[in-house]
């Protein structure tokens, strides 16, 4: 199965 | 007080017809530097980053940094109400809730203003640092939209992969599977349809095809479309806008379990 990452888990929350 | 003249109105009414649909409010966020733009879609797997650069207008009066939130969908409604050839003036005062856009037509005998309300916007801004990638493909905008557009009516993800052969997009669903392989090819008579692979070493990644779908509709603002790849990354795809900066579209990989 595959799973889509949110944004979050590559990029900093400002 | 703000104050931004684009002569080229039709490049901001193209932009929102990129980005509508994908994002239905938005904090646009005006500085000396420009006029920019940094939100998510609603399920936070893709970010939409558009710049147009302050020397892109014609006059551009920012006096102090500002934050406009508005609905995107109700921006585009305004902004197809202005001639493909009109020039766009935005105008906001300090402190108040709406902004107004002004269409000039090119004779400059029809002066429209439209007044839109703004909307206070809870918006999570992302810092996304200069990152290296492991491949760098330039292409068409047009093929790249085509082949999206084909792979959706097979699949409903596509893998991207890139090596030393070309870029290969792969789709597979219950009628079937879809491989199309581009391959460098920089012997073209115009430069716009070249297809460049900078590759420092193979990557491979999955993606949802309707996201990339909503992406091809920022096609209308350039001939070439940029991908940039890395297996820990999400992939950009990158529209330049002539002269005044680019729309860039972030999408998170899926991951296999």
């Amino acid at each position: 199965d595959i799973f889509q990452n949110a944004l979050v888990a590559y990029f900093d929350s400002k | 007080m703000l104050e931004l003249r684009l002569v080229q109105g039709s490049l901001l009414k193209k932009v929102l017809e990129a980005v509508k649909d994908l994002v239905n409010d938005a904090n646009f966020d005006c500085s000396a530097t420009g006029f920019s733009l940094q939100a998510m879609d609603s399920s936070h797997v893709a970010l939409v980053a558009l710049l147009l650069r302050s020397e892109g207008f014609e006059h551009y009066r920012c006096d102090r940094n500002i934050s406009m939130g508005m609905n995107l969908g109700n921006m585009a409604k305004m902004l197809k109400c202005a001639g493909n050839d009109d020039i766009i003036t935005l105008k906001a005062d300090d402190g108040s809730d709406v902004v107004t856009f002004m269409f000039e037509s090119p004779t400059q005998d029809k002066i429209a203003d439209f007044e839109m309300k703004l909307m206070d916007i809870d918006s999570e801004h992302l810092g996304i640092p200069e990152a290296e990638y492991h491949a760098i493909v330039r292409m068409p905008s047009s093929e790249f939209a085509r082949i999206c557009k084909d792979l959706s009516s097979i699949g409903d993800t596509v893998v991207i992969s890139v090596t030393k052969e070309g870029v290969k997009f792969s789709t597979r669903g219950d009628i079937g599977t879809a491989n199309i392989v581009c391959r460098q090819n920089t012997t073209v008579d115009k430069p716009e349809e070249a297809t460049v692979i900078e590759m420092n070493e193979p990557v491979s990644l999955t993606f949802a095809l309707r996201y990339f779908n909503s992406f091809t509709k920022a096609t209308p603002l350039s001939n070439t479309v940029t991908l940039s790849l890395s297996s820990e990354l999400p992939v950009v795809v990158e529209y330049k806008i002539a002269e005044m900066g680019y729309i860039r579209f972030y999408l998170a990989p899926k991951i296999e379990d």
